[in-house]
């Protein structure tokens, strides 16, 4: 997948960290110190189906992007920058009780995205 | 986008300023994390909790069980410590109330549940404990016994007791009480209480949202 940088508008991950302490959730949140709620942002034009990092196959993301648009009749349309690649989440908090509570959140942060 | 008056590429609307679309992640990045949590606002906390008492209860915590679990009875998997409020207690017993209020959430299946207590005991003595398992009554009325287990400790230190299955549904139902009953005449109970480091608690293993998860469609 692809990291954005600057003002890139294809389809790539936007890191996006949130600190629990700036957020004043860190008296109830043990760890870790933040989450990184990274997410896909961008286009993805007929052209770069099929680029590294892609949703799908090679084969499959362009057969589905043709079919797509002849159904459609549209022509140079495009597919959705989604999350290729996710991990879990591990917190430690409190609960309203002040139990401890340790978790893994699935799927909880996007490491990687692509054109579906 | 962050030029001011594009459009937004994903929806078509209006781009807003960097700083509204930092709020703007900043709030959905609650929400995301309450929602999984199955929690609708972040806890308020009614008693903290020492960071003596939190390192040697972490000490504790063993990740939660890494043997793949079929897709269709994976829950998120959660490991929870509650420290005793001490009740009644005497020389002759020590009552440990435990609670926990989230109960609901997300319908919570109790895997495994064991309490760890702190001993101090003369040199070469053995010790036999009784510990009762108390659950509430129907309505929420008086205590019950549910069930016992007789415990030898011959040593000082933290003693673990796998409890069984009547205290991990008592303490699904959101509320445990144990009492710890010395067998035989001791001048005072072994059974440490005060001092954060030493603060009895129950470790307990739940997986949320099981067999009864919505199926995604």
């Amino acid at each position: 997948g692809i990291d954005c940088q600057g003002g890139s508008r294809m389809c790539c991950r936007q890191e996006f960290f949130v600190d629990f302490r700036e957020i004043g959730w860190h008296d109830w949140i043990i760890q870790p110190e933040g989450y990184a709620m990274n997410f896909c942002t961008g286009q993805c034009p007929l052209h770069v189906a099929g680029m590294p990092g892609i949703a799908a196959s090679f084969h499959t993301s362009v057969l589905n992007l043709l079919k797509a648009n002849i159904a459609a009749g549209t022509a140079g349309g495009g597919s959705c920058c989604v999350p290729t690649a996710r991990r879990p989440l591990s917190l430690l908090y409190y609960d309203r009780d002040s139990n401890i509570v340790k978790t893994d959140i699935p799927d909880m942060v996007v490491d990687a995205c692509g054109c579906s | 986008t962050p030029r001011a008056g594009g459009q937004c590429p994903a929806c078509g609307g209006p781009a807003l300023d960097l700083e509204s679309r930092r709020e703007l992640l900043l709030d959905l990045a609650k929400r995301s994390i309450l929602d999984k949590l199955h929690l609708s606002q972040r806890p308020t906390l009614s008693r903290p909790v020492s960071r003596t008492a939190l390192r040697t209860a972490l000490q504790h915590l063993h990740g939660p069980p890494q043997e793949a679990l079929p897709e269709d009875n994976r829950g998120q998997e959660c490991e929870i410590i509650s420290f005793a409020k001490t009740g009644l207690s005497n020389i002759n017993q020590t009552r440990l109330d435990f609670h926990f209020s989230d109960t609901t959430a997300g319908g919570m299946e109790v895997q495994q549940a064991s309490l760890m207590f702190f001993v101090q005991l003369p040199l070469n003595t053995t010790w036999t404990l009784k510990v009762r398992v108390l659950v509430l009554g129907p309505h929420d009325s008086n205590l019950t016994l549910a069930t016992q287990h007789l415990l030898e400790v011959d040593a000082s230190g933290w003693h673990q007791l796998l409890l069984g299955p009547e205290a991990q549904a008592a303490y699904s139902q959101g509320h445990l009480t144990l009492e710890l009953v010395p067998e035989g005449q001791v001048a005072q109970s072994p059974v440490i209480l005060a001092g954060a480091a030493h603060r009895p608690f129950v470790t307990v293993q739940v997986r949320v949202g099981g067999k009864h998860r919505v199926r995604r469609r």
